[in-house]
């Protein structure tokens, strides 16, 4: 279905960006509201080691190339951490 | 390039690998040819080679599962994650897994296996993730790729090689994979005489510190790994005195002279080292022996000479009437204690190249054993 155009997009590219940062780069599972911590400077440095990782522009954000890489296939062992 | 924390590799160069089972998306001859076709991306620029199990235990075991198969990791249906590989080791390391909900092909129109065999036979060997784009270990799978042009990046030939060296062709350096001053392993760990600096308990594995190296120990697999200390946490001291785990925190504490450091995983915490008379230890003692920690009535002992400290970890203050000699609450224990580790409701303590098992209820020695039992040796 098509990307972005909804405003409930929003929650679920939140939710993917959660489980990314938790699966591949070692984001604490805390269980608290992810959204709300979005722009929390621990959340956003994560954002940018993801970023920097693999190799997007360090906005910080949950920008479009960003949502991109997340939803292409990859493979499953983390990208950081043991 | 990176590799798994402490760098575990293969300390031999021929591995075998056994193909467990076969998607239906692909005859057994195309499955076998491509993982075999990834196997020689590698070969041809390490010491290593390859031969197939049709049976048994091989080092790498490859297979093709669906959701939830046995390693608590389940995948994830069609799309995003493909297929996970574990670290060199014994068991399930080693191993490469892949998801069969995905369409597995031999040109690009689904999932490449050769490509993405490739990457996860990396993983196998030891690699980790590398963030180069180029690289063959960067996470994300690449369908666009020219299958007739795939070969290694120079980024991935430098993480293999910093493993295993290059191929025995090149003139300038020896076959053998590159090995560090370090003692031969196998001989030091099963050694009559081996004792310990300090050992630990680590998120249920059992860590035995000696001079600059560990001996990491799982109950999953028959013999611990050896590794560099400094390989996981660079800032430690190598030759420590004492280490214990306090399981409720996560976190380990090492000892070494009369500062201590604190280490969750393989992440040293900061603000250390700290010095151990903020523990509440009189500034008369200058080091510790060992030390271990009671996860059930969350106390910690410490152990000098033949005298301990009792440390309440819910109050975080040492507790008042100690020293206390050690013999006297702990009978059996009567010479100088090298390191202590608690697990199975025992306190295990080393002295030399012996070890007592210690019921703390009953207060008495149940076992006098040699300090390597841990190692099957």
């Amino acid at each position: 279905y098509p990307l972005h155009s909804r405003a409930g997009d929003e929650d679920s590219g939140m939710e993917l960006l959660q489980k990314y940062l938790e699966n591949y780069y070692g984001l604490a599972k805390d269980g608290k509201q992810f959204i709300r911590k979005k722009t929390s400077s621990p959340v956003v440095k994560k954002i940018q080691e993801m970023q920097k990782f693999l190799g997007l522009e360090m906005t910080g954000k949950l920008d479009s190339s960003t949502m991109d890489v997340m939803l292409k296939p990859r493979c499953g062992v983390p990208d950081v951490g043991g | 390039f990176t590799t798994f924390p402490g760098s575990p590799k293969w300390r031999k160069n021929h591995i075998t690998y056994r193909i467990v089972n076969y998607t239906p998306d692909l005859p057994k001859e195309s499955v076998d040819s491509a993982i075999e076709k990834a196997l020689k991306v590698w070969e041809e620029v390490t010491p290593l080679n390859f031969s197939r199990l049709s049976e048994g235990e091989a080092d790498i075991m490859i297979s093709f599962a669906v959701g939830e198969h046995g390693d608590f990791v389940p995948f994830d249906g069609p799309g995003t994650v493909l297929a996970h590989a574990y670290a060199p080791g014994l068991g399930i390391n080693g191993d490469a897994h892949f998801d069969d909900d995905e369409q597995w092909t031999e040109d690009t129109t689904g999932t490449n296996l050769f490509l993405v065999a490739a990457h996860e036979l990396g993983h196998s060997l030891g690699l980790f993730h590398s963030a180069n784009t180029e690289a063959l270990m960067y996470p994300v799978y690449k369908s666009s790729t020219d299958l007739a042009r795939v070969r290694l990046s120079q980024d991935d030939v430098e993480g293999i090689q910093f493993l295993y060296g290059p191929p025995p062709a090149s003139p300038e350096v020896p076959v053998v994979p590159t090995t560090s001053s370090s003692p031969e392993p196998e001989s030091l760990m099963c050694s009559p005489a081996l004792s310990f600096d300090a050992v630990t308990t680590l998120r249920g594995e059992f860590l035995f510190f000696k001079d600059r190296h560990f001996w990491r120990k799982s109950l999953r697999s028959p013999e611990p790994g050896f590794y560099l200390i400094s390989s996981f946490w660079p800032s430690l001291p190598s030759s420590m005195d004492a280490a214990y785990e306090v399981t409720n925190r996560d976190t380990v504490f090492i000892f070494k002279g009369n500062q201590f450091w604190a280490v969750r995983g393989h992440e040293e915490q900061v603000g250390y080292p700290k010095s151990i008379h903020t523990l509440g230890l009189p500034e008369t003692v200058g080091k510790i022996d060992a030390a271990v920690s009671d996860k059930v009535k969350k106390k910690t002992y410490f152990f000098v000479e033949d005298k301990y400290w009792r440390f309440d970890e819910k109050k975080q203050s040492m507790e008042p009437g100690f020293p206390r000699k050690i013999a006297e609450d702990f009978p059996g224990v009567d010479s100088k204690v090298d390191a202590a580790f608690a697990a199975f409701g025992f306190f295990y303590f080393f002295s030399g190249s012996s070890q007592l098992e210690f019921d703390p209820n009953a207060k008495k020695v149940t076992h006098v054993l040699k300090s390597n039992t841990w190692f099957n040796c």
